[in-house]
């Protein structure tokens, strides 16, 4: 699911 | 985590150390604009409260930590410290023009409509325009010291190294998340005409002029 990929970025 | 990425933390963090050292070194914040420093401690604020729940890695911890530490001790040194040298006449944009806009953006374009994630999403629309209050000082004042051009390009530098990070992760990991995109877009085009200024003149040794 897409968005937890920016919750990895700062 | 990939070279972009990194290297674009890397500016952000040291985008944020020449502030502080500036500050610090001259005594003096004159230049710089407090109201982007004050939309700069909300972003931080409302994007890194997932470090109570979250736990990611321990740079990532570290690194939101020392994010909100240096941006309310900007403000600390700006608005008490040295208030007597911060540039009130000039630092007149009007944040809630930011602030109001990106609150609402981010109840209707999210990701799914639930505290945190609404929080992120207001977060990333507001720090996309965050330095404007800064541009705009800088072109009423009508030039920039050389260590404040430095802080602008390494910040400005940051986002356009995330929208590489993006497209590494695109073709490598087969994700995107287009808030952070788009919003990453806007931001780094609004320091094109300073990426210009400071290239053509900051690097040839010559003082951050704009075009009265």
């Amino acid at each position: 699911h897409q968005t937890n990929i920016s919750k990895d970025e700062l | 985590m990939n070279i972009f990425r990194l290297l674009g933390d890397l500016s952000h963090l040291l985008a944020i150390i020449i502030l502080l050292v500036k500050i610090w070194k001259t005594r003096s914040c004159a230049g710089i604009s407090g109201k982007s420093q004050i939309l700069f401690a909300v972003v931080y604020t409302s994007r890194y409260l997932d470090l109570i729940n979250a736990f990611i890695s321990p740079y990532n911890t570290i690194m939101k930590i020392v994010f909100l530490a240096a941006s309310y001790g900007t403000i600390y040194l700006m608005y008490m410290k040295f208030k007597a040298t911060y540039d009130v006449n000039h630092d007149t944009f009007r944040i809630e023009f930011l602030i109001a806009p990106a609150a609402v953006l981010a109840l209707i374009v999210n990701h799914a409509f639930e505290p945190l994630e609404i929080l992120w999403t207001f977060s990333i629309y507001l720090e996309s325009v965050a330095i404007l209050p800064q541009l705009f000082l800088v072109s009423k004042t009508g030039e920039a010291e050389s260590i404040t051009s430095h802080y602008l390009f390494m910040l400005g530098s940051y986002r356009a190294l995330y929208i590489f990070n993006w497209i590494y992760r695109y073709y490598a990991e087969n994700h995107y998340d287009l808030i952070a995109i788009v919003a990453g877009i806007v931001q780094t085009v609004l320091y094109c005409d300073f990426f210009y200024l400071y290239i053509t003149k900051v690097l040839k040794g010559k003082k951050l002029q704009l075009p009265a």
